[in-house]
């Protein structure tokens, strides 16, 4: 799991 | 971005929309639910606390600030507006949120992806919007009758994760590693929620009559 941008949804 | 989610964050706005238009229309909340809203305003605070941390995309970003700012727009006019209160239905509105607070916080300390202050609010924010309709769909119930706007209201936000549900099925179809059980599994159980209030809208739809909900 990369950091920062994982929960990229609303 | 696919369809799926796209479709499914436009159905979101749109119910916004909708609840906004009603209380704006009619300058009543009458058969709204202000737990729910004050549920949902809880969801978006702590989902979207990486506002502050993490950029996304500008359309992430301008979102989460309309959902923010309707959902608390929508409760200061149940709370504050001095036409719009006098019709919430508070002795109606008796669900007892609260425990669904505390309930799905504990949860989200216990079943979360990394043990960090942000993940175990996302988590919490995922839970508490699986049952977050609750005390709205036992509002409508006890009211009986429901007029269209907030029948609409209703259906486009269980719409909404539905299609996420799509939006994951097509995620874990076409990219690799993208294995997310705590939206999925969350999601389903809200589109789960929604589905028995579903089928007395579609059969209200259906005769053409006004929506009556079983007492």
């Amino acid at each position: 799991v990369e950091e920062g941008k994982y929960h990229d949804e609303l | 971005m696919n369809i799926f989610r796209l479709a499914g964050d436009m159905t979101h706005l749109l119910s916004i929309i909708v609840l906004l238009l009603k209380i704006y229309a009619t300058k009543s909340c009458s058969g709204i639910s202000l737990k729910t809203q004050e549920l949902y305003a809880l969801v978006f605070l702590a989902r979207y606390l990486d506002l502050f941390t993490d950029f996304i995309s500008v359309y992430n970003t301008i979102m989460k600030v309309v959902f923010i700012a309707s959902s608390l727009a929508i409760v200061w006019c149940m709370r504050l507006h001095p036409l719009v209160k006098r019709s919430y239905d508070k002795e109606l509105d008796t669900f007892r949120h609260y425990f669904l607070i505390g309930g799905t916080f504990v949860l989200a300390l216990v079943l979360n992806e990394k043990f960090t202050l942000q993940e175990i609010l996302w988590a919490f924010s995922i839970y508490l919007e699986a049952v977050a309709i609750l005390p709205q769909l036992v509002l409508l119930q006890r009211s009986g009758n429901v007029d269209n706007l907030t029948g609409q209201y209703v259906f486009f936000l269980g719409a909404y994760r539905a299609f996420y549900i799509l939006n994951w099925i097509y995620r874990y179809l076409t990219e690799p590693r993208f294995t997310r059980w705590i939206a999925c599994v969350s999601g389903i159980v809200q589109t789960g929620i929604y589905a028995d209030f579903f089928y007395y809208y579609f059969i209200s739809w259906k005769n053409n009559s006004k929506l009556k909900l079983p007492a």
